[in-house]
C-alpha cells in the first residue's frame, strides 16, 4: 500500500529535533 | 544497556521523493531562467527541516513562485507530465493573504506528502502558489484532466482539508486551455 501520513501526524514532526 | 527503539532514530520515508522550487520574476530573463530548484526530500523529516528554513510565502516579494513537485517532474506545462493535465486553482483575495495563504498552501504540501488523495494520488504532479499583487493562487496540478475520476476526489479531499466552505465553487482547468486563454479567465472542465 501508499506510505499515506495524516496531517496531524505530520505535524507532530514540524518541532522535533533533527535527526543525525 | 538500554535498547533505543527504531522510531527515535529511522527518519519517516515519504511514498514519493519531493523537489522544492523557487521563481523569481526577474524581467531580464527568460522564464526558465527565473526558476531554482532549491532542494530534494524523500523524509517527513527532512520536509520540515526545508519548510522551517524558507520564507512564508506571505513574505515573498510579488512575482514569485514556490512549486512542489514529485522529483523528476519539472514544474511547468511542456513537462511530459504536464502536458495533458491540469489544476484545481484557488484564488485568494488580497484580505485572504494575512488570514489563509500560509494556511493553505501548508495544508498543500501536506497533502502531498502525506498522500491525502489515496490511489489518486498518482495522478497529482505537484503544486504551485503564486505570489501576485492583484491576488494570489494555490492549485495543485495533476497529470490528466480526462480522468474524472481522480480529479474530483482530488478536488473534493482538497477542498476539505483547506476548510472551504460547501457553496464556494472551486474550478479545474487543463494547462492546454491556460496556455491558449484569451481573456483573463479560463473556463473550468470541472467544479
Amino acid at each position: 500500500g501508499k506510505r499515506q501520513y495524516d496531517r496531524d501526524f505530520l505535524l507532530g514532526f514540524q518541532f522535533m529535533p533533527a535527526c543525525v | 544497556q538500554k535498547v533505543v527503539s527504531p522510531e527515535s532514530y529511522i527518519k519517516h520515508p515519504l511514498q514519493n521523493k519531493w523537489a522544492l522550487w523557487f521563481f523569481k520574476n526577474d524581467k531580464s530573463k527568460t522564464w526558465q531562467a527565473n526558476l531554482r530548484l532549491i532542494s530534494k526530500f524523500d523524509t517527513v523529516e527532512d520536509f520540515w527541516a526545508l519548510y522551517n528554513h524558507i520564507q512564508l510565502s506571505s513574505n515573498l516579494m510579488s512575482g514569485c513562485d514556490y512549486s512542489l513537485f514529485k522529483d523528476g517532474i519539472e514544474p511547468m506545462w511542456e513537462d511530459e507530465q504536464n502536458r495533458r493535465g491540469g489544476r484545481w486553482l484557488i484564488t485568494l483575495s488580497k484580505q485572504q493573504r494575512k488570514a489563509d495563504l500560509d494556511r493553505f498552501w501548508l495544508e498543500t504540501l501536506l497533502c502531498l506528502v502525506g498522500e491525502a488523495f489515496d490511489d489518486h494520488s498518482d495522478d497529482v504532479c505537484g503544486a504551485v502558489i503564486n505570489i501576485r499583487a492583484k491576488g494570489d493562487k494555490i492549485a495543485i496540478w495533476t497529470t490528466d484532466y480526462e480522468n474524472k475520476e481522480a480529479i474530483t476526489h482530488i478536488g473534493r479531499v482538497y477542498k476539505e482539508r483547506l476548510g472551504v466552505p460547501p457553496k464556494v465553487i472551486i474550478g479545474y482547468q487543463s494547462h492546454a486551455d491556460t496556455a491558449t486563454k484569451s481573456g483573463s479567465t479560463t473556463k473550468n472542465k470541472f467544479v
